[in-house]
């Protein structure tokens, strides 16, 4: 599967909607600096739970929120497609959710997975809530699921700027820690 | 558990050898400081330019230390596939040479199936691309963005003003 | 002490906010976490680039951080001001507008009677200085040094490849 | 006063000696990857005693002979020249040695500096000497000269390569020590 798509609502330096069609094979990302690349990136970290506050530059969840909007939320939903060669997407592993849905549901047909996470500032303090294919799921859940594609917080597949340098300069120790996390 | 950490070892490993090969044009290897003790050991990254001596990663230049560390990295990526990479800036060391030939590697890699976003500054980069998406700021630091199918409109715009 | 420490703060503070302006185009201080008590406080850059709000260090993009680091070392400099700086690939993460500002600032500072090493990959660098001195590799990994005097020579040669 | 010329002989990826003169105002280095460019402000630092091996990026002193070569020693010979508004360099604070300079001795007149650093493999290990202006010294010495010029292990005009990146991940606590340095 690949991403097709990612909507990015009120989100760091997004204010407003933006809808980001992607397409499989290799896409760059450029422009000049501070006008928002990482923070595109540092969306599909907040939105798949890959990452802490800390990792997308903001001290609290609430800075993720943006500065210039008068709106107390944001929100991010990241749309996976099965490519032809594959086996239908693991909403199956939704369990009984996909055997309660109906068989004109498109989603049963495994087709696409989408991902939402959205944080709302409340008189009781920031409040996060995930979706998974428009229904309501803990972090746990959406684990499950990405993870059998090795889409994880341990994973590799996603390089922060400045991730190199960090593995350029590590301990000879810390880099074999790295395998035994692996083994 | 130390057959286990062996066996992720070995495999990271072949990994490595064959990405840096590719990458980098000469050897490279893992190792461990006490191999009898893997689990207190500690793992460098050992490599031979083409013309130069083996040598660990803490001596190369700056750029072979990033390609290097990119071979690192890939040859994990190897052992948990996954159906996309993000990859921001991780040319920043190299010069246009090896920033051609991550990109070469990138191309291989895509048509495999597996979806690259890579966000880079780069010319070499950016035209090996499929496409781009260009992000600028708005007034007031509200981010746009835009795509840009053509390569050659975006070599030629703003991002004519580099070299290797 | 805590007398010395502020007058060598101020003088720091002031300088950095000097070259902010010019590097970056917008306002930047520095800014103790305990200015009642100095010498057990933290200190960090904070700075607005045209059109943001203030914002700490941390959370500025690759590049807004390097520019604003590189402003904080040279008014480092500038309370010990010495007859060369040797600069190491400082632009790295920097687009070509950004390496172009920095560059000017070097042309400022070296007509001052000050001597410029710079070693950069960037073109908007390399354009903007008197001369540029090539190194290049000899089979077996022997250091080759050549002088380039002529600036069009080397922008059109083999640092033609690149993009901010 | 500024470098007007630097001899590298046989140190690091230089086999054999190169001379490399450089003029006032704005000079850029450049060249591939791994080609020699951050060896040059190395054997700025090896020479003037600016670092330690580590910031060499050698495990120890002898790992910056060239590998390639037979030769058992390495050296760098750096050239100060004075510029036309300067007063004499600090030749003068030699003390006794300028005073017992000749009359026709140039160097009397402080027109140009040069600092020599050399280190030979011996069988009781490595040997490093200084020159300055042809006379052996004491790296004190050196220090006491080019020190009244900011040119000392502490002082901030060499940048290397990362250094920003350093500069960038620092703590808070870590930043304001550098000012308690400077007061
Ligand atoms: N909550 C927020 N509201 C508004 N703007 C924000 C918020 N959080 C971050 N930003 C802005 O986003 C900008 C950083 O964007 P980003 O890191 O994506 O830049 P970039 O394109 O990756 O740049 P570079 O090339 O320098 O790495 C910063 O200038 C910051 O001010
Ligand atoms: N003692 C030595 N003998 C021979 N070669 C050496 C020695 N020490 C270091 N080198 C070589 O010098 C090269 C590094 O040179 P340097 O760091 O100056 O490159 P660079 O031009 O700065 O490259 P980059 O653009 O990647 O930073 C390394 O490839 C290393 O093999
Ligand atoms: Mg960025
Ligand atoms: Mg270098």
């Amino acid at each position: 599967m690949h991403i097709c798509e990612i909507v990015i609502d009120n989100f760091k330096s997004f204010s407003g909607k933006t809808v980001i069609p992607f397409e499989k094979g290799f896409t760059t990302i450029s422009g000049p600096n501070g006008s928002g690349k990482s923070n595109i990136i540092d969306s599909i970290l907040f939105c798949l739970g890959l990452s802490t506050s800390r990792t997308m530059r903001a001290e609290k969840l609430t800075d993720l929120i943006n500065h210039h909007s008068q709106r107390k939320s944001c929100e991010v939903t990241i749309t996976f497609q099965r490519d032809e060669h594959e086996a239908a997407l693991p909403v199956g592993f939704l369990g009984d959710r996909v055997e309660g849905a109906s068989d004109s549901d498109p989603l049963t047909e495994g087709t696409t997975l989408q991902v939402t996470r959205k944080i709302k500032v409340t008189s009781s303090g920031p409040q996060s809530q995930y979706l998974m294919n428009g229904r309501s799921s803990t972090l746990t859940e959406i684990h499950d699921v990405l993870g059998r594609y090795h889409v994880s917080p341990g994973s590799f597949n996603v390089m922060m700027q400045g991730d190199v340098q960090g593995f350029v300069n590590m301990s000879p120790m810390e880099r074999r820690k790295i395998i035994d996390e692996i083994a | 558990k130390k057959a286990s950490f062996r066996k992720a070892f070995d495999e990271i490993d072949g990994h490595f050898r064959t990405i840096f090969e590719t990458l980098a044009d000469g050897d490279g290897h893992l190792t461990l400081s006490n191999p009898e003790d893997p689990l207190n050991s500690g793992m460098t990254l050992m490599a031979r330019p083409r013309g130069k001596k083996m040598q660990r990663i803490e001596a190369m230049s700056g750029g072979e230390k990033s390609l290097t560390s990119l071979a690192f990295v890939f040859a994990l990526q190897r052992t948990m596939p996954a159906p996309f990479y993000a990859l921001d800036e991780v040319d920043m060391n190299l010069d246009g040479i090896n920033v051609e030939k991550l990109a070469n590697m990138v191309v291989q890699e895509s048509q495999k199936a597996s979806q690259f976003l890579v966000v880079s500054l780069r010319k070499p980069m950016i035209e090996r691309s499929q496409r781009t998406i260009g992000v600028t700021q708005k007034p007031g630091g509200k981010t746009h963005v835009t795509g840009i199918r053509i390569r050659a409109e975006v070599v030629n715009h703003h991002l004519a003003d580099e070299i290797d």
